[in-house]
């Protein structure tokens, strides 16, 4: 089963017994799945069930050297989407994509990756 | 001989009396000595914001584009203290390759900070110096320390 | 001394600092 990896993750984060919810708190930081892809087509949801005013998530695909210490999209390793404003990031540099998400939403996130070479 | 914590606690009162800024021939302004102070004796806290340590790079681009000079002191993998424009008068510390002073990271009811330590005694009216641990790059920076031991340079 | 740089504070103790949510970003949209 996929789950939200307990040792690639920034300790600060709080993870559900279940290990299928994740809370933060501060500023961001990541936490990434037990398991990942290397070529195809697959596809991940997730929902938001609590977002507190002026809190906010950003969530994507991450290769493992993406830095834990920070939101994902911050470096080449990671691409996200943003609640507010509904930006995506890549290397930190937001563009615009869709209008914003919150609580009760839940999020579909595509991959396509080639075969290797 | 009193706990690490409870000096720590006491140091607030004491380190503005103890240390004060004045001009320096090292560089520029330095941190002075203005009474004796006891080998071993806490000093003053290099105190600061504490930053997680990933927002350091952008931090020191931005006071280079400014330029600011950049003072950040490492706690740990995690945490850094950011002096450059919140600080304590531990920023003015310089380097010296022969220094009297030493740096330690205590740990005070769960939070970390970072404590200047005399490494012998000082007498009033001497500069406080420490051995800045600048990492080696193949930019060489000089030393103006102008200690008989000196490295001539920082990294 | 802190005359000297209008913008700096002087602190007697560390202060966490708090993250603004675009604490990281280069350009945001």
């Amino acid at each position: 089963h996929v789950l939200l990896a307990l040792h690639d993750r920034a300790p600060q984060l709080k993870v559900s017994d279940d290990r299928l919810s994740v809370t933060g708190e501060k500023g961001y930081s990541m936490i990434r799945s037990t398991h990942g892809v290397q070529c195809g087509r697959w596809y991940f949801e997730a929902r938001i069930t609590d977002m507190p005013p002026e809190s906010a998530v950003r969530i994507g695909w991450s290769q493992s050297l993406g830095n834990l210490q920070a939101p994902c999209g911050y470096d080449k390793f990671s691409y996200s989407w943003r609640s507010r404003k509904g930006t995506r990031f890549h290397q930190s540099h937001g563009k615009h994509y869709s209008e914003d998400f919150g609580k009760g939403d839940v999020l579909g996130f595509y991959i396509h990756l080639p075969p290797p070479g | 001989d009193l706990p690490m914590a409870m000096r720590f606690r006491k140091l607030q009162e004491h380190a503005k009396e103890a240390v004060g800024v004045y001009r320096s021939h090292i560089h520029g302004r330095g941190l002075f000595c203005k009474r004796n102070i006891d080998s071993g004796e806490m000093v003053i806290e290099y105190a600061g914001e504490v930053i997680r340590s990933s927002l350091t790079d952008k931090r020191e681009k931005y006071y280079e584009s400014k330029g600011i000079g950049c003072y950040m002191f490492r706690i740990d993998d995690f945490e850094v203290v950011d002096a450059t424009m919140h600080g304590s008068a531990a920023r003015f510390i310089n380097h010296s390759c022969e220094p009297n002073c030493y740096s330690r990271v205590i740990n005070v009811d769960g939070k970390k900070h970072i404590v200047i330590f005399a490494m012998r005694p000082i007498s009033k009216g001497e500069e406080l110096t420490y051995d800045y641990k600048f990492p080696i790059e193949e930019v060489k920076i000089p030393c103006s320390c102008g200690s008989k031991k000196c490295r001539k340079y920082l990294n | 001394w802190s005359a000297f740089a209008p913008d700096f504070k002087e602190l007697d103790e560390n202060v966490e600092y708090e993250e603004h949510e675009s604490e990281f970003d280069i350009d945001d949209e």
